[in-house]
């Protein structure tokens, strides 16, 4: 039996409002030390993983592992019913066919119970642990999103560029180019705000703008994303949870 | 013209 309890709903919400927009059924995963999900959308070239780990939940118990099969638009629907502030603790026996959602206003004592449909879906749980990547940058995730918003009106496609004293990021399209060159500095004051770049090889790499505007909801989560990257292999993007994490892998445009 | 493969084709089924 699954029950984990969120303090704060919005917590699940920001997650889901995350990654809903690029993928829809997904396998939630539970098991003693969290939850985990994996999915890749449509166009097969955007991966997201999900870890929520116990220590994101007030509560929670999950003595056998249980999949929770289910489409996010629904889920949604329903995780809107609920006050940001509620406390949500999802339930679900050892072979579920639905999943429940209860709010608690503890302070108003009203507690509203949804019951979500689940689903089965057929999808690979592919392996993405063990990567190794040339570089790996640290920097404001709001920062990062803003360049992804800027040089998207741009080009369709993002070209990163890292050497050891600088991230380059660059967009050419029809009316004309822009980029934006981001350097390492370390605020001691607000680390959040820091910028950390380590390197082992400098990186060329090309990615589809559409994708990063899905990743940058995201930011949301974090105050920092990791962007790691190797040549010619799909690149990760993460976002540290409280305990957990949620990333994205994303497969590079390659020159034909 | 450039090309993005599908995701699958890095990583293999766990």
């Amino acid at each position: 039996m699954l029950e984990g309890k969120f303090e704060e709903a919005s917590l699940f919400k920001r997650i889901i409002d995350s990654f809903k927009d690029c993928v829809q059924l997904v396998n939630f995963n539970c098991n003693e030390h969290g939850i985990a999900a994996q999915a890749v959308d449509d166009s097969r070239v955007l991966l997201v993983s999900l870890s929520i780990g116990t220590e994101s939940f007030q509560e929670f118990r999950c003595d056998r592992g249980v999949t929770l099969g289910v489409d996010l638009s629904s889920l949604s629907k329903i995780l809107r019913c609920g006050n940001n502030n509620d406390n949500l603790t999802l339930i679900a026996d050892d072979t579920p066919d639905s999943v429940l959602l209860l709010f608690e206003d503890t302070k108003k004592d009203r507690i509203s119970e949804y019951s979500l449909k689940l689903m089965d879906i057929d999808a690979d749980f592919l392996d993405i642990e063990g990567m190794e990547y040339d570089t790996v940058i640290t920097m404001p995730s709001a920062e990062f999103a803003k360049v992804v918003r800027d040089l998207n009106q741009l080009s369709d496609s993002l070209n990163i560029l890292v050497t050891k004293d600088t991230v380059k990021f660059v967009a050419e399209g029809d009316i004309g180019s822009g980029s934006v060159i981001v350097k390492p500095h370390t605020d001691m004051d607000k680390p959040q705000e820091s910028v950390k770049v380590e390197l082992d090889k400098p990186v060329d790499l090309t990615f589809g703008s559409k994708y990063l505007l899905d990743i940058i909801k995201g930011a949301g989560l974090s105050d920092q994303i990791t962007i790691k990257l190797s040549a010619e292999t799909p690149a990760l993007f993460e976002f540290s949870l409280q305990s957990g994490y949620l990333q994205f892998f994303l497969a590079p445009k390659f020159n034909e | 013209m450039s090309y993005q493969p599908a995701i699958s084709k890095f990583f293999k089924p766990n």
